[in-house]
């Protein structure tokens, strides 16, 4: 997967970052200090949908199935999509002052590709 | 999507020139709906009566040797003192700590009550549950470094005045100061089955006084000592079971 960095507009993954302690929200997040809200942006020409590594979800499967077979649908663009996620353990407080830790799965984007 | 054209996806217009200013405050909120959608809150939880932090680190210290680092992922020694992460473990748990409270209701000053959330009414599973006490040793005509034998037992309290039954004993023989747990899986996993959220206990040490031990219990000027529950907890609905295959 591609890391943005401006120089073109192809599909990347933007890192995004936010402290708590910034929106307010370090009073009742106790852990990490911060989120990566990574997303993903840009385009996907078509010479870049069905790439090995950037594009490995299923969908991307049976959209070249469908191309193999010369049934290219005009409106399957591929789209610029997280492909890879990852788990975040979070520890924070809850209504009734308990203290929560909780190994939250698909947190984080690690990686993007076209789909 | 954008409106430029039907064929377009979300993800592609993001990288147009916008109003950089208005875009992360947009992506600010979006990611604040995003993390509190995912611990399925409605809202942030309104911090009004924080708890002590003395107490809190005490707990946490306890029952985490292992580090939460900077981007949320918790290492956790194995018995080989080697470092893996909890993002290995496939399964979504919960661990809830709750600490003892008390109030006018409960009939002595050896009770006290948990209030244990169910995290948004999910379906939980019970897997462990312990109440941690901590037993001071106070001076004695016993020798020093004498082991003291007391006995522990908890109970559970209905409100006010109603009746109570055994949920454990347990022999506790004490050298120094320090914490002990005592299970309480089945009582909590009852709590959780009924849809209560309340769990009244009673505190009884048979032979605590003789032997110059003092179970610290609430409002005893002793906040990092203070009692607190653990709930180890994973979900049972049908996406995680969907997720796990």
């Amino acid at each position: 997967g591609l890391e943005c960095d401006g120089t073109n507009g192809l599909c990347c993954r933007q890192q995004f970052y936010i402290d708590f302690r910034l929106i307010g929200w370090n009073d009742w997040i106790i852990a990490p200090s911060g989120y990566y809200g990574n997303y993903c942006e840009g385009s996907c020409p078509a010479y870049m949908a069905g790439v090995p590594g950037s594009a490995s979800s299923f969908h991307t499967a049976v959209v070249n199935q469908y191309r193999m077979r010369g049934m290219s649908p005009g409106s399957m663009n591929s789209c610029c999509i997280p492909t890879k996620l990852s788990t975040m353990s979070m520890l924070y407080f809850d209504d009734e002052y308990n203290i929560v830790k909780r190994d939250v799965p698909n947190m984080i984007v690690e990686e993007c590709g076209c789909a | 999507h954008t409106t430029a054209s039907r064929d377009s996806c979300a993800s592609c217009g993001l990288s147009q020139p916008a109003d950089s200013g208005r875009m992360d405050a947009e992506f600010v909120e979006a990611v604040k709906r995003h993390i509190l959608t995912k611990l399925q809150m409605r809202e942030r939880p309104n911090i009004t009566q924080p708890i002590p932090k003395a107490a809190m680190v005490t707990a946490l210290r306890k029952l985490h040797a292992g580090k939460v680092r900077e981007d949320g992922r918790v290492e956790i020694p194995d018995v080989d003192g080697h470092a893996s992460h909890a993002n290995d473990v496939e399964e979504e748990t919960s661990e809830i700590i709750t600490f003892a409270e008390t109030d006018d209701l409960l009939s002595s000053k050896s009770s006290l009550f948990f209030i244990i959330s169910n995290e948004g009414n999910q379906n939980l599973y019970v897997s462990q549950a312990n109440l941690w006490l901590y037993f001071k040793l106070l001076p004695s005509l016993l020798e020093k470094g004498t082991r003291r034998k007391v006995m522990v037992k908890v109970y559970y309290q209905e409100p006010g005045l109603g009746s109570k039954w055994n949920l454990v004993e347990k022999r506790v023989e004490l050298k120094r100061s320090g914490w002990h747990t005592f299970p309480l899986t089945d009582a909590v996993q009852l709590v959780f089955s009924k849809g209560t959220r309340r769990q009244n206990l009673d505190i009884r040490c048979e032979g605590c006084e003789g032997a110059g031990v003092l179970p610290v219990l609430v409002n005893s000027g002793d906040e990092s000592h203070r009692p607190f529950l653990v709930v180890q907890a994973r979900a049972t609905d049908s996406n995680h079971r969907i997720r796990k295959r």
